[in-house]
């Protein structure tokens, strides 16, 4: 398996913030996802997201995270404020 | 199935609803159809009724918008979300929006209007997103041929709104429990290596590298193939696998079918017309022969002569013996048969004709 370029990795980690943003309520700073991070809230919402799609619980954007994230789905607005 | 936050419902339960406008993808009639097929759905289960009007404000509004539509939660374009809905309530309450920037459809080409406004009006009932893969409340988008509750969905409206006022409750299908100890398969086949298990409308697929076992929809590998097949082999040499239902076969490599299937299964293997449907296939990889399972008989095709052998069929329990009269599914791996029956396996040696072991159905998900 091909190693991932740093281009598709930054386009990953746009995306699981735009994803945790839009879905799990992550409030954005501006700043993209720190790597190596292991606990704050990017982690806690991923491990949310992971659990709810009953993938394995890794709090990590890996490839089955990433492509579950790719699926096409519901927006969210689904709470009328 | 998960209520939405605050558990809004609705307290009238004869609602009206009406289309704003209509998508330039279909036919206005086709959209209508989506629509009331969608509403119908969820009538069906509840006491819910819903009435379509023409004008003036009703209780759902329905609209195809694109990008920024003013409700603070704007649409990206094509892909990524396909529609949004809000939950029971005054104003944009219960309102459902469609983005236009995708191409709607009226079969299994994305993204079927039907599947996607069935589930956005859960929404404006008052249900928020399953966890269960099997139902229309699961966020993905996923198309698997119909559009039906499940009974994830029907318990969701239910806690909600109440049972049908119809004297027999609708019931829905069930998604497979992979570590459920009643759990038996339709068949099961190798795959390029792997094991595949088939029910209803789910594949299951145990893999070493991922600790859980995958459950989806067959449809997501193969869109062509009907729910609820009867038999599954490969022919390891051909790289080809073929799944069964009633008198028709399909034959794919891999995701992709081979021109001309379905296929007869009289005409093509010489199987007789009595026979309605195959209970179970396998093929030896060994021998090139393939065993089909019918009832307590069985017949056996070689593949490399495409022919039936002569002397077919004949009865399970001679040949297999401790196999018994009928069987689910069966397939070979390092030279072993795996039987199916109920909720038990046998692990069967053709070499000696013996059964070496006996397992639960579901021992592969390591539960």
């Amino acid at each position: 398996f091909p190693a991932a370029t740093s281009e598709t990795q930054e386009q990953d980690e746009e995306m699981v913030q735009k994803y945790l943003e839009n879905y799990y309520n992550l409030k954005s700073d501006g700043k993209q996802i720190e790597r190596r991070r292991n606990s704050g809230p990017v982690v806690e919402k991923l491990k949310q997201m992971q659990e709810f799609f009953g993938l394995e619980v890794t709090g990590k954007p890996d490839a089955e995270t990433l492509n579950k994230m790719k699926e096409p789905r519901c927006g969210v607005p689904d709470v009328a404020q | 199935f998960v209520l939405t936050p605050g558990n809004p419902q609705w307290k009238d339960t004869n609602l009206t609803y009406r289309i704003e406008n209509y998508t330039p993808d279909l036919p206005r009639a086709d959209v209508d159809h989506a629509i009331e097929n969608a509403f119908q759905l969820w009538s069906n289960v509840s006491p819910l009724t819903f009435t379509k009007v023409f004008e003036g404000q009703a209780d759902i509004m329905i609209s195809f918008v694109r990008g920024d539509h003013h409700d603070n939660s704007p649409f990206d374009g094509p892909g990524g979300n396909l529609a949004h809905a809000f939950q029971p309530g005054p104003g944009i309450g219960g309102d459902a929006h469609f983005d236009e920037d995708e191409r709607w459809t009226n079969n299994y080409l994305e993204y079927n209007l039907y599947r996607v406004a069935a589930h956005e009006l859960g929404h404006s009932l008052g249900l928020s997103h399953s966890t269960d893969i099997g139902a229309l409340m699961y966020p993905n988008y996923i198309f698997s041929g119909d559009v039906q509750l499940s009974q994830d969905d029907i318990s969701g409206i239910q806690a909600i709104y109440g049972p049908s006022p119809n004297p027999i409750q609708p019931t829905g299908p069930q998604t497979p429990q992979t570590c459920d100890n009643k759990l038996t398969f339709d068949a099961v086949t190798t795959i390029r290596g792997e094991v595949m298990f088939f029910k209803d409308r789910f594949y299951m697929r145990a893999n070493s590298f991922y600790p859980e076992v995958e459950l989806n929809f067959i449809s997501v590998f193969w869109p062509h193939l009907p729910n609820g097949l009867q038999a599954a082999y490969e022919v390891v040499d051909r790289d080809e696998i073929r799944f069964f239902k009633g008198n028709k076969y399909w034959a794919f490599q891999g995701m992709k079918m081979l021109h001309g299937y379905p296929k007869n299964i009289h005409r093509s293997f010489g199987i007789p017309t009595t026979v309605k449907s195959i209970d179970a296939a396998v093929s030896d990889e060994n021998t090139g022969k393939t065993y089909f399972f019918v009832a307590k008989k069985y017949w056996r095709y070689d593949e490399y002569k495409q022919s039936m052998d002569a002397g077919y069929p004949k009865m399970i329990a001679d040949d297999f013996p401790g196999i018994g009269n009928k069987v689910d599914a069966v397939f070979q791996k390092d030279g072993f048969f795996y039987f199916f029956l109920g909720t038990r396996q046998y692990k069967f040696d053709p070499k000696t004709k013996r059964i070496l072991s006996l397992q639960k159905a579901n021992s592969w998900f390591k539960c």
